[in-house]
């Protein structure tokens, strides 16, 4: 039995700031576009490969779990991009 | 590493603790600064050297919240620390939040030797690692910080920047890095495998895969990280879904957890099962959920427990091809699923009905373990 929803309102919020801070999602500027994969997707599929978990561009309870971790705070790009 | 040769130009680098943590002594935040940056060190030519006043290359100080560098902390768990990677002013910097809870060795709270030597790890120039067994994976993991010993993928890292440590004594053996086990390999033989609350566990080394009906990707991680108390290097284990318990065997002790809670009690010597003395560690465990019996396999025999009268059955041990008809090498781990019995033997596993001892088939460890 898979539950119906395992993902709040809140936890797709923190999702967000996750792959702002670790993941260089960036905010989208202008008319979205209605075609093609969502940004969010996008990197939400990055962050799962990198972990090793299953591929969906979806948030699920796996990668919510993966991403409430205790972990190391400046992304690379950006620890990079300072220097 | 972060790329564009983003290193240090020279091999002698200075740090300097500007401030402390209450959560430990001095004596052992210096500490354990200190050997963080020796893990480096040590497979490297780089050599680092303390000074007290002025800017050093490794500025390592204590902060919470917004700290003066506009990447603010958030409070506690979530992000433990930050670094910057080799340049001049914040380059190299390492920043650690107060609001955690930092420990000198102690699996209540994060040790600071572990979450330091990551740091130091960009502040060297590494970048973070997807191998899940490594020391820049961006996810922090507990280990036993007096046995660390730097992963092979960290080591392979630094040395592509640096090279590897001149001074080395060759005379001198030192454990070899550990790898971590890939579901890929086709050669692998695991330690152990078992059930627990519907998942099952593969193990090998240090690490264990989950695998659960909902997902098909097994995923990877220390067993550290769900039971910080338990065995690395496991023999055997098994689970008892009637009392909810998990057995981990290895030499002559066994550990049991409820779930991921240790057991009162344990870890005890596997006497306490009633096994004889002669029998120093098992091969394998295997609990049949429809006799209540738990099979222990040592050698080419197998012993049965009762786990309700909990005590060993008469009659034991028995060869174990005298049952698994077709087993003729040692058995490695074992379990059951969907009422069928598995029974490893290197990276093979049999397959059988235990109510008719009918082998149904020989399979790979991919079976299971998928290789993603």
């Amino acid at each position: 039995c898979v539950p119906v929803s395992e993902v709040t309102v809140q936890d797709e919020s923190f999702a967000e700031n996750y792959l702002k801070n670790f993941f260089n999602m960036t905010e989208q500027k202008g008319p979205s576009t209605r075609r093609g994969i969502s940004p969010l997707s996008k990197k939400l599929s990055e962050m799962q490969r990198f972990f090793g978990l299953h591929i969906t561009g979806a948030l699920d309870g796996e990668t919510l779990e993966m991403m409430k971790k205790p972990r190391c705070g400046v992304p690379d790009g950006k620890i990079a991009r300072f220097s | 590493t972060f790329g564009n040769s983003l290193k240090w130009e020279k091999n002698s680098l200075t740090y300097r603790i500007e401030n402390y943590t209450p959560d430990m002594s001095v004596a052992e935040v210096d500490d354990s600064i200190n050997r963080a940056l020796q893990v480096w060190a040590k497979v490297t030519p780089l050599r680092f050297t303390r000074i007290y006043s002025g800017t050093a290359d490794i500025m390592v100080s204590f902060g919470r919240q917004s700290h003066g560098d506009y990447y603010p902390f958030d409070g506690p768990s979530g992000t433990l620390a930050h670094a910057f990677a080799p340049g001049s002013g914040i380059g190299g910097d390492a920043h650690f939040d107060e609001d955690e809870m930092f420990t000198f060795s102690s699996n209540r709270g994060y040790v600071l030797f572990l979450v330091a030597a990551h740091e130091f790890g960009h502040s060297l120039g590494l970048s973070h690692s997807d191998d899940p067994g490594a020391l820049m994976y961006p996810v922090y993991s507990y280990r036993d910080p007096s046995t660390f010993v730097l992963p092979r993928d960290d080591v392979n890292g630094i040395q592509s920047l640096y090279g590897s440590n001149p001074s080395k004594d060759p005379s001198v053996p030192e454990p070899p890095p550990p790898t971590t086990p890939d579901a890929c390999d086709s050669t692998m033989v695991l330690d152990a495998v078992t059930t627990l609350r519907g998942e099952m566990l593969f193990f090998k080394d240090s690490f264990f895969w989950r695998s659960y009906p909902q997902s098909n990707t097994p995923q990877q991680t220390l067993i550290t990280n769900f039971w910080p108390n338990a065995p690395v290097n496991i023999d055997a284990a098994y689970e008892n879904p009637q009392s909810d318990t998990i057995f981990f065997f290895k030499g002559s002790r066994v550990w049991a957890f409820t779930g991921y809670r240790p057991v009162q009690g344990y870890p005890k010597t596997m006497n306490s099962f009633g096994l004889p003395r002669a029998v120093r560690k098992i091969d394998a465990a295997l609990h049949d959920v429809a006799s209540g019996k738990t099979l222990f396999f040592v050698g080419n025999y197998y012993f049965s427990y009762d786990e309700s009268r909990q005590t060993m059955d008469r009659g034991f041990p028995k060869r174990v091809d005298q049952t698994f008809s077709g087993l003729t090498n040692k058995v490695t781990a074992a379990f059951q699923n969907r009422g069928f019995t598995y029974i490893y033997s290197g990276p093979y596993m049999f397959e059988y009905d235990l109510r008719t001892k009918w082998l149904y088939r020989v399979l790979r460890n991919s079976y299971f373990l998928r290789c993603t």
